[in-house]
């Protein structure tokens, strides 16, 4: 109780990202041609450590403390990981896609949940193309499954991490139809 | 709302996802 959210705010959620959707869709012909910043170097597809370390930055990845570094004003993205930028999902096809939110879900599977994970999971569930292929529906119910494990987890409901949890198990039984998963309040 | 170019820029899908998750903790 008080960690499940209302059927109201579910179908908000839903409609706002069905409109995300819609958007990517127009704006991503014109994000995919614009140059990416020379420090921006996507890692081939089957490279499951170079996505997970380009997606999570390695402070995350190698499970380091996060250090505040007065010498670099700058955000430092390889320490921080890439944040899910048009200009990086434009240039995903829907095997990288898949791939990516594969190698993802794997690392959630045996680790925190994280700020960084939550974008890149919405962003790539942006991505995914309806219908699912069997691939992917199985891979978002796995996701599901694994929030809802880590939100039992959770002992203060008002941290961040419950609503980012929310949110993912809401869009992939509700917005993916895989309805048996959703919360009904 | 999310018709808006000045919305659409490059971290368009970052700010829709830290609007979403703020929300819950609103509501």
């Amino acid at each position: 109780e008080g960690y499940c959210p209302t059927l109201k705010w579910q179908q908000q959620q839903v409609a706002n990202f069905s409109a995300v959707r819609q958007s990517l869709a127009k704006h991503r012909n014109h994000w995919r041609s614009q140059h990416l910043d020379s420090n921006v170097s996507m890692p081939k597809s089957e490279d499951e450590e170079g996505w997970k370390k380009f997606c999570l930055g390695e402070r995350v990845y190698s499970e380091l403390d996060a250090v505040s570094d007065n010498e670099n004003l700058g955000v430092d993205y390889i320490k921080v990981g890439f944040p899910p930028l048009l200009s990086i999902v434009s240039r995903m096809n829907q095997a990288t896609v898949t791939s990516v939110l594969e190698y993802l879900i794997n690392w959630f599977g045996e680790k925190k949940f994280t700020p960084e994970l939550g974008r890149w999971l919405y962003a790539l569930l942006a991505c995914l193309e309806k219908p699912l292929l069997p691939e992917a529906h199985s891979l978002i119910r796995q996701l599901a499954r694994r929030c809802s494990e880590v939100r039992v987890l959770e002992e203060n409901k008002n941290e961040e991490r419950l609503s980012a949890l929310n949110l993912i198990i809401c869009l992939v039984s509700r917005y993916f139809d895989q309805r048996d998963l959703a919360d009904e309040p | 709302q999310s018709d808006a170019s000045d919305v659409w820029d490059d971290t368009a899908l970052v700010k829709a996802y830290d609007k979403a998750v703020a929300s819950f903790k609103n509501a």
